[in-house]
């Protein structure tokens, strides 16, 4: 995947992240101090449908030949994750109990066109 | 509206840096406040102390190094299957020179939709001589009237020899007051000899009684292959 540089208008990772401490959730949330959520923005034009990222994906070649066969069923293709992580979180409970855990799929690793 | 249909986020790039900076934001919280199963942001009026937690962090490591396998048995986390390790702090009740009780609360959303792999009750005990001494378990589950009934939960015995920390299985007991639709734990400790009986540590923050348990996420449609 590609990170978000100042004057990319391609797909690509911008970064964002979410503090705790700003938004008033650092008493119940023990670790981490924040959320790198990050999301996917930018173009992608219809040659670079696949790519980078899922280019071997069954659904690719799927979508490809769909495309390729029937111009009327062509999808416009979209800048998507492609890549997460899940987000370890230690918190407070409503009974004051502290739970661990892991919530999959949270955090956005890279960026690719569908 | 075509393309965006296609592209959740294709929307973002139209608003203004303030803007778009409170969407994303807002979906943050919705996103893990959903994933957690709260309807709300807890309100903590209570936390625990870092003394307790501290204390509690070290004994549970004690028990399992860095680097251990799961005890045998216990089965692995599937894919995309979302896995809690709780640690529930006791409340003191009514307490005589022989017995002590204990009240454990577990939330509703984790109560109500997780299943209990392995959960352990940890009891601090200081022997003021040596030998054993036998201590008499009891747990009690409410009952719909707001009582208890203590042939609920069942009974089991402890034999403390020395001053530390004892442990004991509480998995398939959390299990069962969770299938029954219970959130709240109640133990009740009894000393056999009033003179020269072991004493629980409840007043001391750092040896305050908790339960440390793994829950995983119940999964609606689980298929078994016999």
């Amino acid at each position: 995947g590609i990170d978000c540089s100042g004057d990319s208008r391609t797909c690509c990772r911008e970064e964002f992240f979410v503090d705790f401490k700003e938004i008033g959730w650092e008493d119940w949330i023990i670790q981490p101090e924040g959320y790198h959520m990050n999301y996917c923005a930018g173009l992608c034009p219809l040659h670079m449908a696949g790519i980078p990222g899922l280019a071997s994906s069954f659904h690719t070649a799927v979508l490809n030949l769909i495309k390729a066969n029937n111009a009327d069923a062509a999808v416009d293709s979209c800048c998507v994750p492609t890549q997460r992580r899940p987000l370890s979180l230690l918190y407070y409970d409503r009974d004051s109990n502290i739970v661990k855990t892991d919530i999959p799929d949270m955090i956005v690793d890279a960026c690719g066109c569908t | 509206a075509a393309k965006a249909v296609w592209c959740p986020a294709c929307g973002l790039a139209a608003l203004t840096p303030t803007t778009r900076r409170d969407v994303l934001v807002a979906l943050a919280k919705q996103s893990i406040l959903s994933k957690l199963h709260l309807p709300d942001r807890p309100n903590i009026t209570q936390p625990t102390s870092r003394g307790a937690l501290l204390t509690a962090l070290r004994r549970i490591h004690a028990q399992q190094p860095v680097g251990t396998a799961p005890s045998p048995g216990l089965p692995h986390p599937g894919v995309g299957e979302q896995e809690y390790e709780i640690l529930s702090f006791a409340e003191t009740g009514s307490s005589t020179s022989r017995s002590v009780h204990l009240d454990f609360h577990f939330t509703r959303e984790l109560a109500g939709s997780t299943e209990i792999l392995q959960a352990t009750l940890y009891l601090f005990w200081a022997v003021p001589s040596p030998g054993m001494h036998p201590i008499t378990i009891r747990f009690v589950h409410p009952d719909p009237t707001g009582g208890t009934t203590p042939e609920g939960g069942g009974e089991t015995r402890l034999e403390v020899q020395r001053d530390g920390w004892a442990t004991l299985d509480v998995g398939q007991t959390i299990q069962n007051l969770f299938k029954q639709g219970g959130q709240r734990l109640s133990v009740e400790l009894e000393v056999m000899e009033e003179q020269g009986s072991p004493l629980l540590a409840v007043h001391n923050d750092s040896h305050r009684p908790f339960v440390a348990a793994r829950a995983r996420a119940r999964t609606p449609h689980r298929v078994q292959r016999r």
